[in-house]
């Protein structure tokens, strides 16, 4: 029902153009936010059954979903990767390309640590480069999140972590980010970019 | 010495380290290079003391003044990697900017924070940001039709009827879906949108786009209220802040329509990203 709602309103002029009033655009924005959460869980369901080993789609359970998406990633609000990554497990990325095409890309999360490993799945190491976070990002985090998800941030993330990502046609690939060693072993795994002394 | 470049790949984006304006695109690959700048400007708003139409969720309408421009020099912070540069640029305290160039891609992306606008002058106000290159573009430019065709415009004309400009700046404005591009003897500049928006070339060689509004008085077409959204804390509330990206690129005549096509479908497509944390040897991998 929600998705129903959803595509309902995005195609109705008013909510496309921004002619209501506010409380009946409010309403809009809620309607079509959950309409994509509920896209969101659909989406993370069928990527289970892609990713999974040993399961052929058709035993594969949709309701059983192990990711999470995060639709407030451009304010750097992304809980999953600042979440502290447990003993011997990774920070798994999957990168799902909708296109027909191969895609050659650079990913961009936040995350609270500089000193993380980006291994693709062979094991090889991916070059990252770290860049600290904006004061005006983490503004924009914290007051939307608090409006929104009533939500005061715990630890801010302070890091955009960069690396390239190449995902085949309408297909996926798998990304693992782990913490380092030791300490200080960042500048062998990525570039700290830092300001033009300018 | 007064310059700085940026740009890991092909293409350099030089800016002046005095005033931190952009003035020169340049691609090394293509031989494309093109004099330019960049800058924010707001159109104030019309309260409708001049004819009666006030600019409003209906209608854009200026109030007859040009367009204010938000900042003639900026501080830059340069980030440099080897993976992608950037430069980081405060307007005003309520409009940010960060240009990316990335290893591999040969168009600049421009990601813009705009708002809250402030409204305490009592003037409404519509923030743009324009593109101005030193192309010979004779009145013409080109915007999509709702993401297909690109169809030719040509400023203060129509194809099928006699045109009276009563609007100089809002009667050349078209909606734009993916984006908006225009072109000389030699070269194209184009630049797709993320989000559907306006856009328009009011001087030859020059591209505007209409990024966030925020207005007083109620055009009286409809909704009955003044486009001034606000988002509140705790019972504090203030205008809305927008964030949103978009894409320039420079050409050589005729070889823009590729990347317009295929960028265009990459930014409406964007990669999906899902994050867990299961072992790795649970996963199938790609």
């Amino acid at each position: 029902y929600g998705l129903g709602d959803a595509l309902g309103i995005a195609q109705h002029h008013d909510a496309v153009t921004g002619t209501a009033k506010q409380h009946t655009t409010n309403d809009y924005a809620k309607r079509l936010a959950i309409g994509a959460s509920e896209a969101e869980i659909m989406v993370n369901s069928a990527l289970s059954c892609l990713t999974k080993k040993n399961t052929s789609g058709s035993q594969c359970e949709l309701k059983d979903s192990v990711f999470r998406q995060c639709q407030l990633l451009n304010i750097s609000f992304c809980p999953p990767t600042e979440e502290d990554i447990p003993q011997g497990k990774s920070l798994v990325v999957v990168v799902y390309n909708p296109l027909g095409w191969n895609r050659t890309d650079i990913v961009k999360i936040p995350v609270t640590d500089a000193n993380l490993i980006v291994e693709d799945s062979l094991g090889n190491s991916i070059e990252a480069q770290y860049a600290s976070l904006d004061n005006v990002t983490i503004n924009l985090r914290n007051y939307y999140t608090e409006a929104y998800l009533g939500q005061s941030p715990k630890e801010v993330p302070k890091y955009w972590l960069h690396f390239q990502v190449s995902v085949p046609p309408l297909g996926w690939n798998t990304y693992f980010i782990s913490k380092a060693a030791g300490k200080g072993n960042n500048r062998r795994y990525g570039y700290f970019s830092e300001d033009n002394p300018q | 010495n007064d310059t700085i470049e940026i740009g890991p790949g092909n293409l350099k984006l030089s800016y002046s380290s005095t005033s931190g304006q952009l003035k020169r695109i340049y691609n090394s690959k293509t031989g494309v290079d093109v004099p330019i700048q960049q800058s924010y400007l707001w159109y104030g708003s019309s309260d409708g003391g001049e004819d009666g139409q006030a600019s409003g969720a209906y209608i854009f309408r200026p109030n007859g003044a040009l367009p204010t421009v938000v900042s003639r020099s900026v501080p830059l912070k340069v980030i440099r990697g080897s993976l992608l540069d950037e430069v980081h640029q405060q307007f005003s305290p309520w409009i940010y900017q960060v240009t990316r160039l990335y290893k591999d891609k040969e168009h600049a992306e421009v990601e813009f924070t705009i708002g809250p606008i402030p409204t305490n002058d009592s003037v409404g106000k519509e923030v743009i940001t324009q593109l101005t290159a030193n192309l010979a573009t004779d009145k013409v430019f080109y915007t999509d039709s709702n993401g297909r065709d690109f169809l030719k415009r040509v400023r203060n004309y129509r194809e099928d009827w006699n045109l009276t400009v009563t609007q100089p700046e809002a009667g050349n404005y078209y909606p734009l879906n993916l984006g908006i591009f225009t072109a000389d003897k030699k070269s194209e500049l184009s630049v797709l949108v993320d989000r559907a928006t306006g856009g328009a070339s009011i001087k030859d060689g020059e591209l505007e786009l209409m990024l966030h509004r925020r207005l007083l008085v109620d055009d009286s077409r409809g909704v009955g209220e003044a486009l001034d959204e606000s988002v509140c804390v705790n019972g504090t509330c203030e205008g809305l802040t927008v964030r949103g990206n978009y894409y320039v690129s420079i050409n050589q005549l005729g070889a823009g329509a590729r990347w317009r096509r295929t960028t265009g479908q990459e930014i409406y497509s964007p990669l999906v990203l899902a994050f867990s944390h299961e072992k790795l040897e649970d996963w199938t991998a790609s």
